[in-house]
């Protein structure tokens, strides 16, 4: 319940109509997008429950390895409407002629990949939220002080996630751990997103702000 | 710690 109420609004990519459609004018689209998702996304992660008691260190830790997986966490529950599409935004929905134009085809196609597995299994809100939250808290970053703290974190998220289908889906007995199987395919998808961001940005062409820079970098 | 100083502030923040 805390976690449906901590689930932060979609915002708006407001692509600019002055500027003529570009490879250049798109990835710039969702390079400003990506750094306020991740302020909103920062300010989420303070709502779920044990995550503010991890000392600074390691909250920033987990959130340094899991950012992008967050961020393709979020597009894909937003997508599992539509078909072939990606709703990066309400105003922002790229479909296979979009991502070819900004150069996006293969990663766009990893993460519809992630979108068809949630689709066939019907997703649920509650279970996006909790899954979400388990891949920040299992983020695997190297640097945790306090393993023993992210693990009660852990914990106590998959036993969410385990009271959920224990109530909501008692007919299928295995449906947690399929859902947590998924988690492969969005650590495989987002390090495939770090990559083609850093690159991007060794390229120099697109206007990258402060956050989105530092969290690439801490990637890099 | 330096270089990732718009993440501490962000988390620093009480809001």
């Amino acid at each position: 319940s805390l976690l449906l109420v901590a689930e932060p609004e979609g915002i708006f990519a407001m692509p600019d109509p002055t500027v003529p459609e570009s490879d250049i004018k798109a990835l710039t689209t969702l390079c400003d997008l990506a750094d306020r998702e991740l302020v909103v996304n920062i300010g989420w992660a303070k709502h779920i429950p044990g995550f503010p008691s991890l000392s600074l260190a390691d909250q920033m830790s987990l959130l340094q390895s899991g950012w992008m997986e967050i961020l393709i966490l979020r597009v894909v529950f937003r997508s599992l409407a539509l078909e072939d599409k990606l709703v990066y935004a309400e105003d922002y929905i790229m479909d296979e002629e979009q991502s070819k134009l900004a150069g996006l085809l293969d990663l766009n196609n990893a993460i519809l990949q992630l979108a068809k597995k949630y689709k066939t299994m019907g997703l649920e809100k509650e279970e996006f939220v909790v899954l979400k939250a388990i891949a920040l808290a299992n983020s695997d970053s190297m640097q945790i002080e306090d393993s023993e703290a992210v693990q009660r974190l852990q914990d106590v998220l998959h036993g969410a996630l385990h009271d959920h289908e224990a109530t909501h889906h008692p007919e299928d007995p295995r449906r947690a751990g399929k859902l947590i199987m998924t988690l492969p395919l969005l650590r495989q998808t987002a390090a495939r997103a770090v990559q083609h961001f850093c690159s991007i940005k060794q390229d120099g062409r697109v206007p990258m702000h402060k956050l989105f820079l530092e969290l690439l970098e801490a990637k890099a | 710690k330096e270089k990732h100083k718009i993440l501490h502030r962000l988390l620093q923040n009480s809001t």
